[in-house]
């Protein structure tokens, strides 16, 4: 465990009180292998350590505390203040039908998304409409049409040649006409450099004013995770991270990197493949996730 | 890297970075880094050029032996396609199936994935796409139900090639590994040696994960191949290395697209190439 490795390199130290140079960088290596092994992009790990090494650096060590718990917990602190603040709901307010739109890499976890954040909504008194945006991939209209019948949520799927635009303005129609106050879109999965399918999205976004685009990223995405995020949000914007399959045991590196690049906080967390398998995210216990 | 005219720590710690952003491991990366500091050393390397082939070559080296193209030894040839969630088993599948159809196989594709929602839909639809005859069962029939039957129906009727499409599961959850026991036992029953092939499918942008996700697998159902998919993203899939060097599994494709024609048969040298890109 991480504050035994530090307390025998600090061992040394003992009764001088202080963390030097020498000794903290010995623990600013150990650290820094845990933190990539963990996934954590490597400039991100770069970056975090400088600033650890800094508060490290001549701070007294209390009595009552090892100095190996003293320097985890100045990584630990530093982290949970990267990733930010607790879950603090989805924006539902300033648009009526609120409008989510999901977004992210092939296989990631949408559709399934989609389908757990309906069955969220509707534990809160929402009438979902979920959105059938996948035009592409082999029975993806057939895959939500199915998870929105498991869970009493309609599906709104277009004609078979309509865009997703087209899809997701129709959509909207049918939502206010129905009074479904939530509409929820399921878009297929790109790459973040395919410039037509992430124009597409743009292209969504003219039709409908949307409340939230949520990305939705794998736990187990490795370095790239920096390239992934921050492309989505500047090419078309993300407001909300949803993190899937944190059922696994993938340290899960990619949260600290994709809420380090956009800012923007991780709300979910996808916990299995059931529709009931979402939790709200805890960024505290991700960080004590990825430190191993 | 470019612009650099010499042979220096900053151009060590370059490669360094490199090797770490394509995911191929800390541990593995500085092992490297630091075997080619005393070779450069040795073999008195000065140019940037040079190094970066010395590097190359290093990787070459560590990747000997990783390539495989599957050879039909038997009839029917039983292929079980496994992996985590989403990495693209199914599509995987209907790209392989395609491919031996071109080469004048008779291929069954099988829907040994009876759980997630419209799993059996997709197959169907990938199935038709590559020339292949379609074996399913309802949902939610046992899976290895669905490979006993499918079995013995491509033997009988002379089938050169089975792919076995399976549902995603995560290395962690021991009972669904012991379904992919039970399959691997009941197949056995009707071809006692099938399957012939067990292929794990990865995400090429999956990170440290992936060596979790070989070693438990490969401890309770011994893999003969690997597919990397998604290297038409950007994630650089070098964690294939340290995966090759673990566990000596060889790797058969890559998958660099959505379409059934985006199969490669894996090549080492491309792939080191493509990593210093
Ligand atoms: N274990 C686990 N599996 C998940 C989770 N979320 C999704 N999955 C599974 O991951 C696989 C991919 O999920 P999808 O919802 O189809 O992913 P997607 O992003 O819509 O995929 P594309 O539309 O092809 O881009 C399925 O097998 C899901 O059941 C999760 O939180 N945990
Ligand atoms: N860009 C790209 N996408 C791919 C590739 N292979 C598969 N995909 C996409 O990845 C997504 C998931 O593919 P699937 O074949 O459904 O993955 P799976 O492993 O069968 O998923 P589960 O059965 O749910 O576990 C789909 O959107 C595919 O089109 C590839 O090589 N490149
Ligand atoms: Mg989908
Ligand atoms: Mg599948």
């Amino acid at each position: 465990r991480l504050t035994e490795r530090f307390d025998d390199i600090f061992q040394k130290i003992k009764g001088q009180g202080i963390i030097n140079e020498k000794n903290v960088d010995e623990a600013i290596r150990e650290i820094r292998i845990a933190l990539l092994e963990a996934d954590v992009n490597y400039k991100i790990v770069k970056e975090l350590l400088a600033k650890v090494k800094e508060k490290a650096l001549g701070r007294k060590v209390v009595k009552s505390v090892s100095p190996g718990q003293a320097f985890v917990k100045i990584i630990h602190d530093e982290m949970v203040n990267i990733m930010g603040e607790g879950f603090s709901g989805l924006e539902l307010e300033k648009n009526k039908p609120a409008t989510i739109m999901l977004v992210g890499l092939q296989g990631s976890g949408k559709t399934t998304h989609a389908g757990k954040l309906a069955v969220y909504l509707k534990k809160k008194y929402h009438r979902p409409l979920l959105v059938a945006g996948d035009i592409y991939r082999p029975a993806a209209i057939e895959q939500l049409k199915t998870l929105g019948k498991s869970i009493d949520v309609p599906v709104y799927a277009g004609d078979t040649d309509m865009s997703p635009p087209e899809i997701c303005r129709e959509a909207l129609k049918y939502a206010e006409q129905n009074s479904l106050d939530t509409v929820i879109i399921d878009t297929a999965g790109r790459l973040q450099i395919d410039e037509p399918l992430m124009e597409e999205l743009n292209e969504i976004k003219k039709e409908v004013t949307l409340n939230e685009i949520l990305f939705v990223a794998d736990a187990m995405t490795g370095q790239e995770a920096v390239n992934i995020a921050s492309t989505f949000h500047n090419k078309v914007g993300m407001d909300v991270v949803c993190l899937t399959k944190l059922d696994g045991d993938a340290r899960g590196g990619a949260a600290l990197s994709i809420k380090y690049v956009t800012g923007k906080p991780i709300k979910f967390a996808g916990t299995g493949e059931k529709l009931s398998d979402l939790e709200e995210f805890h960024p505290e216990r991700m960080v004590s996730r990825i430190l191993g | 890297f470019k612009g650099k005219k010499t042979v220096d720590d900053e151009l060590f710690d370059e490669m360094e970075a490199i090797l770490i952003q394509s995911d191929l491991g800390v541990t593995p990366a500085l092992d490297i880094v630091e075997d080619m500091r005393k070779q450069a050393r040795e073999r008195k390397v000065r140019e940037p050029g040079q190094l970066l082939e010395l590097f190359k070559e290093e990787i070459l080296h560590l990747l000997e032996g990783s390539e495989k193209t599957y050879a039909f030894s038997s009839s029917p040839f039983v292929f079980f396609v496994i992996g985590v969630n989403g990495v693209g088993k199914t599509t995987t599948i209907g790209k392989l199936g395609w491919q031996y159809v071109q080469e004048g196989k008779r291929v069954m594709i099988v829907a040994g994935d009876t759980f997630r929602a419209a799993a059996v839909e997709q197959l169907q639809i990938w199935a038709e796409r590559a020339g292949c005859t379609f074996f399913s069962k309802p949902m939610n029939t046992d899976p290895s139900a669905v490979i006993y039957e499918a079995l013995q129906k491509a033997d009988k009727e002379g089938f050169d090639c089975v792919l076995v499409d399976t549902a995603g599961r995560l290395h962690t959850r021991g009972n669904l590994l012991d379904e992919l026991k039970k399959m691997n036992r009941v197949a056995k029953k009707v071809i006692p040696d099938a399957p012939h092939e067990v292929v794990i499918v990865l995400d090429a942008s999956t990170g440290q994960n992936a060596l979790a996700q070989v070693k438990t697998f490969h401890e309770h159902l011994p893999l003969t191949g690997m597919v990397i998919t998604k290297l038409d993203g950007t994630s650089k899939g070098g964690i294939a290395v340290s995966l090759y060097h673990d566990y000596n599994i060889p790797i058969s494709h890559i998958g660099i697209g959505e379409e059934v024609e985006d199969l490669r048969e894996f090549s080492a040298k491309d792939f080191v190439e493509a990593l210093f890109l």
